[in-house]
């Protein structure tokens, strides 16, 4: 049962994969796994899809730890899906909102990494593919989209922690996700899960120029953020960025929190309140979505 | 498996542009080996620097040099790591 799980604590991959079985046999009408490729070490990449019916409904995306070594992002990952899972029948506005659109969740983005972080690296960030030529391992995920690819905020080295890959979507990984929102064509919001310091930021990192649709995703949001604060440090390739020039209007992501000591050490009694406080924000956002169809 | 062991993590409230572009400086250069946490962008936000411990010496005299405040966040990063990973390992005995 999913009550036995520990959501108040750090967990290896295999657990998470573990416990992602359990949910699904837990609540089979709603939620079922689906296998979206394989990262580049072979482990697979699940997405948990939340659906009470229909084809290629409107749906809204959420990924957790593109890079691997912000743990919070995917404990928080794995309790929300689980809120999500339990709430349905019995909070109005999250059934309802299930009752006409389906949600997608890719809890473990960067599953190669996060596995490195467990084993040998507890900072590691990026992925863990080979770079020809070079002794450096890896790719920044969050630098490797088609989206002004390879411009300011990432680096052509390898060694770098920001290295853009050798072309975008050149890793797998991102290749998955892309080819999944590509081919459902009907994703209307894109949330992107990172850690730490407490934002919520909307496109566009790498350019200056206006995002069209600037007021209406600034508005309602309690978090503000100026997308020029960011223009002094861009970063070019991120996904959410992507997901907008798709079509995605209703594209963020989060920095969750920063508790001014531990950085990405967060302590895992921090990871409930970290969840909690980060689903006012996401329930509100996707009744937004809801509520604001295009 | 890498260890961090005197590793500090600074903090710096950053208080002009100037300051960001020294503390840009700093993450190009890469004799330090600086783990930028949390980049320089803005006066709004924080500077978060993991610093391996054989260069907490030359970065904290450069920081002092250019008047740059910080403070440190994790004095030994490895001690950090060791109580999370003993806290998992205690979550997994009770788990089995």
């Amino acid at each position: 049962s999913t009550r036995s799980f520990n959501f108040g604590a750090y967990h290896r991959l295999e657990t998470i994969y573990s416990w992602m079985d359990t949910l699904v046999a837990q609540y089979p009408k709603l939620v079922t796994k689906q296998d979206i490729g394989r990262s580049y070490e072979n482990r697979p990449m699940y997405v948990l899809k939340f659906s009470t019916g229909g084809n290629k409904r409107p749906a809204i995306w959420i990924d957790t730890g593109i890079h691997s070594r912000e743990w919070v992002s995917q404990a928080t990952g794995v309790w929300t899906a689980n809120k999500i899972a339990t709430d349905y029948g019995t909070d109005a506005s999250l059934t309802s909102l299930l009752n006409t659109m389906d949600i997608y969740m890719l809890l473990l983005a960067n599953p190669d990494g996060y596995a490195y972080t467990h084993s040998n690296d507890r900072m590691w960030r990026k992925t863990r593919s080979k770079n020809p030529g070079s002794v450096c391992i890896g790719v920044d995920p969050n630098r490797n989209w088609d989206a002004g690819f390879g411009g300011p905020g990432a680096s052509n080295n390898p060694c770098s922690e920001s290295y853009h890959g050798p072309s975008a979507h050149s890793e797998i990984e991102v290749k998955n996700v892309v080819n999944l929102i590509e081919s459902h064509g009907n994703f209307k919001s894109f949330i992107s899960v990172h850690a730490y310091s407490q934002l919520l930021m909307y496109p566009y990192g790498y350019s200056c120029g206006s995002v069209p649709h600037q007021p209406e995703l600034v508005r309602k949001e309690k978090h503000t953020v100026e997308s020029h604060l960011f223009l002094s440090d861009p970063a070019s390739g991120g996904s959410i960025d992507w997901s907008y020039n798709l079509g995605i209007k209703y594209s963020f992501a989060f920095e969750l929190r920063d508790t001014g000591r531990y950085g990405f050490i967060l302590p895992a009694n921090q990871i409930i309140p970290t969840a909690t406080e980060t689903w006012l924000a996401l329930k509100h956002i996707m009744e937004y979505v809801r509520d604001h169809p295009y | 498996e890498r260890v961090f062991i005197g590793d500090q993590v600074i903090r710096v409230n950053v208080q002009s542009e100037e300051q960001i572009q020294l503390l840009q400086a700093l993450e190009n250069q890469q004799e330090w080996e600086l783990d930028f946490w949390l980049h320089p962008v803005s006066t709004e936000l924080p500077v978060d620097i993991r610093v391996p411990h054989s260069s907490v010496s030359s970065v904290t005299e450069y920081l002092i040099a250019h008047n740059i405040h910080y403070s440190v966040i994790i004095n030994n990063l490895q001690e950090l790591l060791d109580e999370e990973k003993a806290e998992m390992e205690e979550n997994q005995m009770n788990e089995f």
